[in-house]
């Protein structure tokens, strides 16, 4: 029974992408079955993996504005175990497009339906808005990983996130969890970056993973290379935090 | 005669609001009058400046989707000649609000026109997205400063944004100019910055800012008291970049 996690924060630039990538990687690589599905017009996600949907004649643009089937719109990753739903640039669109369509926000929900069991997970790398494309992202999903950079702006944002997150629970989709708040870009020299982390763990208390990611620049690297960190350089410290978030994050669906 | 400079670019955390309050307080603090509007949900341009828009009657969202007057929405900075237009956690539905609105895309231009004479500049911080917000104030602009981060998925994302910048000039906002590509979070010790820095002066030549932000922690700590960097250490490595930004602005703008 597949279980599907949504990556979101509406704050640009917090590692939404870089963890859905490499998450991802690290749960495939551990023999899990993966779906990356990339619902940001931006399409790192898409990149992050060597994947350019814009050339695609079906995307998630298809999938949610044009009704096509999920199904056909699946391509095989560069790791194994691990496919992707590639986005692209029209996508850019579907905010708008999607504003007056009838039950806008279970769009998603209803493409993933009879594919997602083929998978154990299912990862979906959001936006930095809370517009339809997040909320479909929500609603479709079991539960909801938070990356946040250890950065002032970054506690700001969390309860116009949290609200969103309390009002798909109430309208659209009852279930939805937290899976955990992820500490990212950590440089344990720098003060700021301590007093976040401190306020985090004060605000969420134990939803915070135990895993925290470090300012790592291979991590920044690895795109560059159509290539998760975890293929470009196995044995730095960025994979090592994500292999030991696909274990939190394993464990945590193994203890319900 | 006001400039009216919008700040965007849809990657997020690329550094648009930092530059925003500080390009506006250094601006601010050679003498010239500045309105710095915010144009995001997320409110960070106003909380970088010690203002909360969300308990405050009139804010940008009431301007744009209540038809006030902006007049009535500015608020007084901490550093003088400069005020502030505050953002609000409710702007977060005036994109779906405004779908539907005659001549949603001029909304901003319209509001400005009455008081936008009464300064020197009129910067405008944009969320990380292409949707209307960042429309309209590309509408309202006379120029756009396009901050990027020395990193790979960087590259990306410019396309998407020029694209959007040439569909406004040619269905909204013919004399809309580029003001410059402003490189930020520049760490000259790494090849990535260096080799991205590169690639973005061939695709842009002499439109790259000569100032390049460095990464400067004291940059990312100032928001935390509510001040621009140039208030909270007046003499860092950030302070000193974003005073140089400011002259290189003037200097363009005297030159036309
Ligand atoms: N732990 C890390 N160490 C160093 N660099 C990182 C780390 N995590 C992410 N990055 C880099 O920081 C930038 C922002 O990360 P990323 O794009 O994953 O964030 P995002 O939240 O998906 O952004 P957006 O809001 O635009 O979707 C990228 O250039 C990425 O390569
Ligand atoms: N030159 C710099 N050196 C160090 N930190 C920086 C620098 N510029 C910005 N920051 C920090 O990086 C983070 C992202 O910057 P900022 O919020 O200005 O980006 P943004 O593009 O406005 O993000 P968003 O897309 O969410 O609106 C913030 O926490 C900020 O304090
Ligand atoms: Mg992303
Ligand atoms: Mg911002």
């Amino acid at each position: 029974m597949g279980r599907v996690i949504a990556i979101a924060n509406q704050k640009g630039g917090v590692g939404k992408t870089t963890t859905a990538i490499n998450l991802g990687a690290a749960l495939a690589m551990e023999g899990r079955t993966v779906l990356l599905l990339d619902s940001d017009p931006q399409g790192n996600a898409s990149s992050g993996f060597g994947v350019q949907g814009d050339g695609q004649a079906t995307t998630i643009y298809e999938v949610l504005v044009g009704e096509q089937p999920m199904e056909a719109a699946i391509v095989r990753g560069t790791v194994e175990h691990l496919d992707v739903v590639p986005s692209a640039q029209r996508l850019v669109g579907a905010e708008i497009e999607l504003t007056s369509v009838i039950a806008r926000e279970t769009r998603l929900l209803k493409s993933l339906a009879p594919i997602r069991d083929r998978y154990d997970y299912v990862l979906i790398d959001c936006p930095p808005s809370l517009g339809l494309l997040t909320i479909n992202a929500l609603t479709a999903a079991d539960s909801v990983i938070i990356p946040i950079q250890c950065e002032y702006y970054a506690l700001e944002g969390l309860t116009q996130l949290l609200n969103a997150v309390r009002l798909v629970q109430q309208n659209l989709n009852r279930d939805l969890r937290i899976e955990g708040v992820l500490l990212t870009m950590y440089d344990s020299r720098l003060n700021l970056c301590q007093q976040v982390a401190g306020e985090a763990r004060n605000f969420f208390s134990h939803r915070v993973f135990q895993t925290v990611i470090p300012r790592n620049v291979r991590l920044s690297e690895a795109p560059s290379f159509g290539k998760p960190v975890l293929v470009y350089d196995p044995h730095c410290a960025g994979s090592e935090s994500y292999r030991a978030l696909a274990r939190e994050v394993v464990q945590n669906a193994e203890e319900g």
